[in-house]
């Protein structure tokens, strides 16, 4: 599609398909990370918009993957046809470097509304919810980030612009968790992802933060590079609500002589 | 019940522990009950050992989770914990090396709890610390402070996390439960969770259990 500019106050703006493909190309990296070959989501199609952040764009995705079938047991337990997903990513690019802010997929039903995106799905400007990420204060060590509230300092649901140096941040973010945790990574993909996956957690700690009514601060902590499946996995224990467990007779109360 | 109480500061709690990788909060939940119910039945405060539970407790499933009235049953069962140090945590599940003549403690019997919450708050006070099980959502990213999610976010029956109550009181007029969970004491406030009470919050009344020690 051509170039345009959708409205003068949106700043955003349709890029010629070209140029989605580099920040395409590294979700659909960030996407198949890990997985064995032949085991890959391909790209179906992608459309997407691209608004100035700082020093870079930041690009809004939205892409159909294609998730090949799987039938063999050593990968999948049960066999699983092809199947389309429609996600969407925001990528954020600053001179080059990639930086994946936030994916959400979920399975398209190709039956109803056809394979891909739908094409009257235009997004209005008005539907478009800014997602912005954390700032360093969320790192500050416990004892004296008491008075950092964060919604003074993230524009979480505000049209602002991205701060300014935003990779920058989140690095130097990212590098303070590294340092806190002693964590280390074995390949720098592995890094890449994880740093994705922490900015993701910083989004996920920020909504929990908006919407919980106690005095709780959420924020960085040691399982802040760790996926919710992941966290779900190793941490939590399902068998608690699946299982009744043995039946035990009701105690006495205290006060009971 | 009195307006707060703390069994940290009796003596009745041993220091946080760390579960490690492994799905085993129900093993530190029961524990720490039964190491509260030991001291103040018997007087002496001994650190419990969860992975005698991982290997040894039949009917639950080691780090791919537990439940607390199915590890009592064990503990009566086996006939009784041995020590942390007797029997040291590894993290994962291991061959059975239970030794009944190493066991330190020794249980009676297991109940259920009101889910009345100011009915718990005054067994806790008379009786000592309480093992419950709660919905641990937001608790990944939980720094400090008293949690109070949303009840649709942290629904009381989506439990999947077995803690333990030593404590509650309130902080600026907010009421709360003091919860010593399993990740280690650089998570939260050294270890502990602070949760909103009188409100069901996360389900934190809905599977309140306790051991006994005559």
């Amino acid at each position: 599609a051509p170039a345009k500019l959708r409205d003068a106050g949106a700043q955003a703006w349709e890029p010629p398909s070209s140029a989605l493909l580099g920040p395409a190309r590294f979700a659909l990296e960030m996407y198949n990370r890990g997985r064995a070959a032949g085991t890959r989501a391909v790209l179906a199609a992608v459309r997407g918009r691209v608004r100035r952040a700082g020093r870079g764009s930041l690009y809004s995705l939205e892409a159909t993957l294609e998730e090949p079938p799987c039938n063999d047991p050593m990968v999948c337990q049960l066999p699983v046809s092809k199947k389309t997903l429609l996600c969407s990513f925001e990528i954020l690019d600053e001179l080059g470097k990639h930086m994946l802010l936030r994916r959400d997929c979920g399975p398209v039903d190709t039956k109803v509304t056809g394979a891909g995106i739908p094409k009257d799905a235009g997004i209005a400007h008005s539907d478009f919810t800014q997602s912005s990420v954390l700032i360093p204060s969320l790192s500050q060590p416990y004892p004296d980030d008491k008075n950092e509230t964060l919604t003074s300092v993230l524009p979480l649901l505000s049209k602002d612009p991205l701060p300014q140096d935003f990779s920058v941040k989140m690095a130097s973010v990212f590098k303070n968790f590294l340092i806190t945790y002693n964590r280390t990574y074995a390949t720098r993909e592995e890094a890449q992802w994880r740093l994705s996956v922490f900015i993701s957690n910083m989004m996920r700690a920020q909504k929990i933060q908006a919407l919980d009514q106690g005095t709780a601060r959420y924020g960085v902590t040691k399982f802040s590079d760790l996926t919710e499946e992941e966290f779900r996995t190793i941490y939590l224990n399902p068998f608690l609500r699946e299982a009744p467990g043995k039946k035990m007779h009701l105690a006495k109360p205290v006060d009971d002589p | 019940a009195p307006p707060e109480w703390d069994w940290r500061s009796k003596g009745a709690v041993t220091n946080v522990k760390n579960q490690g990788m492994c799905g085993s909060c129900w093993a530190f939940s029961v524990t720490g009950n039964v190491e509260g119910q030991w001291y103040l039945n018997r007087g002496t405060l001994l650190s419990l050992s969860e992975q005698e539970l991982l290997d040894c407790d039949k009917m639950d499933k080691a780090c791919m989770g537990g439940l607390p009235s199915n590890a009592y049953s064990a503990i009566k069962n086996l006939g009784g914990l041995e020590t942390e140090d007797d029997y040291s945590y590894r993290g994962y599940m291991q061959v059975c090396n239970f030794s009944a003549e190493k066991a330190k403690v020794y249980i009676n019997d297991s109940v259920e709890l009101s889910q009345n919450e100011q009915k718990l708050a005054a067994w806790l006070a008379k009786k000592g610390p309480i093992s419950v099980a709660i919905n641990a959502f937001g608790m990944q990213f939980y720094r400090h402070g008293i949690s109070h999610p949303l009840r649709p976010l942290c629904s009381p029956w989506l439990i999947d996390h077995a803690v333990l109550l030593v404590g509650y009181g309130n902080r600026s007029d907010v009421p709360f439960w003091a919860i010593k969970n399993s990740w280690g004491p650089d998570w939260g406030e050294e270890g502990y969770y602070y949760l909103h009470r009188g409100s069901g919050a996360c389900g934190v009344n809905t599977m309140a259990s306790s051991a006994l020690v005559d």
